[in-house]
């Protein structure tokens, strides 16, 4: 294998990073497939539309909190993630979480009708009108169904998520090294499945070029929540879960 | 590590 990592150890690697990606997603595909088609009612969008901008603010705040939770679950859960030292294990997760909950949103998007499951059904981005970040919710959006576009395997979004996790491109890394190391052998392994899976031979190189516009998302999604704290100071301090304010405050 | 007590908890958390 390349850089002396066996064939075995990238197997174990992939193994051990596919468990964990199915043992912490909020949903199981079958569940997502069940749901795929139960969109909110006209009403149910209505309702949505008209809730106050703080309200919706704090229901997505809440949402995204969930999500992350799982996130720091699969984390746990990789091999040699615990074995970092505790400022970066922190590390990685504060400036990467929210980048693999993008990621595994797209396993709850509907590309066909362009919906995205929230709070129980599948509703359009219309659905987020509330928030007044039309600009960030769009985005989201278009990533999610660029996403989708690479027809990803399970596997290939566990792998891809563990990828944009264990990333060296965080500064302020005690172990840079370390990090680098497990990554190389995650994207390897990704690698060497996407070339089993895919036809095309650049797809490893289109999921790769989607690194920056979750970054980007993630800046705006910190710059909208900067906007908003200024008009509501007294909603994100007393009604934003403690550990989303912790993350983005 | 006191500016991000609760990453810290889930973090120390045995695993679930």
């Amino acid at each position: 294998g390349p850089n002396n990592v066996s064939m075995g150890e990238l197997d174990r690697i992939a193994q051990n990073i596919i468990k964990s990606h199915l043992e912490t997603c909020q949903y199981t595909t079958e569940e997502l497939q069940q749901l795929a088609w139960q969109t909110h009612s006209y009403e149910e969008v209505k309702m949505y539309q008209s809730k106050p901008r703080d309200v919706l603010w704090q229901q997505c705040a809440i949402q995204i909190t969930h999500a992350i939770q799982y996130v720091v679950e699969f984390a746990k859960r990789i091999s040699g993630f615990m074995e970092l030292c505790q400022n970066d294990q922190i590390l990685l997760l504060k400036s990467g979480c929210l980048e693999v909950v993008l990621v595994r949103m797209c396993r709850a998007f509907n590309p066909l009708n362009n919906t995205v499951l929230f709070e129980g059904k599948y509703g359009g981005m219309q659905m987020f009108k509330a928030l007044g970040c039309d600009d960030l919710v769009s985005a989201v959006f278009d990533f999610a169904k660029s996403l989708c576009s690479l027809q990803l395997t399970e596997e290939e979004i566990a792998l891809f998520s563990a990828a944009v996790l264990i990333s060296t491109d965080r500064p302020w890394l005690m172990e840079p090294r370390k990090v680098q190391k497990l990554q190389e052998k995650i994207y390897f392994a990704l690698q060497h499945i996407m070339q089993k899976n895919h036809m095309d031979e650049d797809a490893l190189a289109k999921l790769i070029s989607r690194i920056p516009t979750l970054s980007a998302l993630c800046t705006l999604h910190t710059e909208e929540l900067q906007a908003f704290q200024q008009l509501h100071p007294e909603t994100v301090n007393v009604l934003f879960p403690p550990l989303y304010k912790e993350l983005f405050n | 590590k006191e500016k991000h007590k609760i990453l810290h908890q889930l973090l120390q958390n045995s695993t679930s």
